[in-house]
């Protein structure tokens, strides 16, 4: 079970669409894929319309409770593709955890107590909110890898540096093992010189780290969550489609995964 | 003084965006405006070219120190416009803050001290973090009114229904003046039926408060803070300029002012 945090403190650069999309595409290879919404706003969970309803346990129940992750972790419409709902309690967590002795291992300790009915899990996915809070903490505490969802803006390169500093912290003081496993660039418009300035300026610091694969500005994308479906459901012949296909791949190739 | 919180938990919706433009709008008009940034991430520093050389008090040394709002806020490039530039301390700030007494009034309290050299503050406008934290209740509970930029898609419902919860318990518990002073979609592509479906909705669910204005996607926008430049500055004949110009007429309009 390997645990990569979906994770950029800017807002709105395509983090939980690059959860879902990727996730699915991961699933549709036959992998087995956990994804957890780890944001209040809860946006992951309302894309896979996990009607609030629906939702018994949440991710705060997992981080707080004790409810354990095979009980946690439900069904989506797609093969293969599992999810940790997230709901408005999840806000009051970051709040509470404050106090907490080891308060940045919750999720790592939720993730590992899984038992055999969980071990299958072969991909497990974070979708961070906006921030660098504990939750984001948290996440970066349980994850072996980050993978960082970047516009090719101008606020892009300022927020990249702040990101490393903490995940720096993080690999010193919490996990050793966390790495950063890719920068992908998404919303590509390309139009602008901005956004390849942008891009060469991330290549020249980050150089192999950062995906080939661009997720280009695809507006299909953007209403796929309105009909509560991934890319591959609501519109397979779309850029989108094809961008979180070769994003997949290229995710499973640095693995080493034929 | 007037103070309004612009304010989304969503990200990447064009908080800071409309802060500076509507901020130099305003000044432009020949009003004195302070822009507070109250966003660790520290964008709206990096836009207006505060270099962090340049920056020796920030919105940390405001909040949790003893400068004086005079000594903190500084002038721009731009005639009439201040700004209280932020750094990355200001992240500790939030779990400061949690444990002290009156921790939501710390805003409020350090911008009412203002003594004659600030008083002369027309506008305030404080640019909000992606979340809906300690330092996005502050803002909240120092404002007169909220300002919501919305970008027209499909998490934006969902987020303004979290939000609402948010600000009535503020109004109700700590800022009974607070109230929501208009909502503006922001990087309008109207290319998408979805876009129109999500304003038709807002304008259902709010009315009056949406802005008439809309402010339409601009490379130029995104552009602008890589030149450290207001949109008026970058690009004066653009839809940008245009748009951030007619939401100045329209915000002051619903102040009463011809
Ligand atoms: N490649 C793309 N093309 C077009 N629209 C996109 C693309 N990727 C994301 N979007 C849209 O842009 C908006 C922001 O994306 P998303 O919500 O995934 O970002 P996020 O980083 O998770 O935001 P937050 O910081 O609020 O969690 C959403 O409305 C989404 O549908
Ligand atoms: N109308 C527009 N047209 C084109 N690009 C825009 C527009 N408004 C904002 N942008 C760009 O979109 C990105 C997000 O905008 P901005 O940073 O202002 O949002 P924000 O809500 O402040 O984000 P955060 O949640 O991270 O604070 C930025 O790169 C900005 O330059
Ligand atoms: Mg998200
Ligand atoms: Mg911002």
């Amino acid at each position: 079970m390997r645990i990569t945090a979906v994770i950029n403190q800017k807002g709105g650069v395509g983090k939980t669409t690059t959860t879902v999309n990727l996730g699915a595409a991961l699933a549709r290879k036959g992998l087995r894929v956990l994804l957890v919404d780890l944001d209040p706003q809860a946006n992951l969970t309302a894309h896979l319309m996990m009607d609030h309803a629906q939702v018994r346990t949440t991710t705060y129940d997992l981080l707080m409770g004790d409810a354990p992750l095979a009980d946690v972790a439900r069904p989506t419409a797609i093969e293969g593709l599992f999810l940790v709902p997230s709901a408005g309690d999840l806000a009051g967590a970051e709040v509470e955890l404050a106090n907490e002795i080891g308060r940045e291992y919750f999720l790592k300790d939720r993730l590992q107590k899984a038992d055999e009915r969980t071990a299958v899990f072969d991909e497990v996915l974070v979708d961070c909110p906006p921030s660098l809070g504990l939750l984001a903490i948290n996440a970066l505490t349980a994850a072996d890898e980050a993978l960082v969802p970047l516009q090719a803006e101008f606020f892009a390169l300022q927020g990249m540096a702040r990101y490393l500093e903490v995940q720096n912290l993080v690999k010193e003081r919490l996990n050793p093992n966390l790495r950063l496993g890719g920068i992908v660039i998404c919303m590509w418009k390309g139009q602008a010189n901005l956004s390849h300035e942008v891009r060469e300026e991330v290549k020249k610091s980050f150089g192999e780290v950062l995906f080939e694969t661009v997720i280009r500005q695809n507006v299909k994308l953007a209403e796929a969550p309105s009909a509560g479906k991934t890319i591959f459901e609501y519109a397979a012949d779309s850029n989108g489609a094809q961008d979180y296909e070769a994003l997949a791949d290229e995710f499973l190739a640095r693995r080493g995964v034929p």
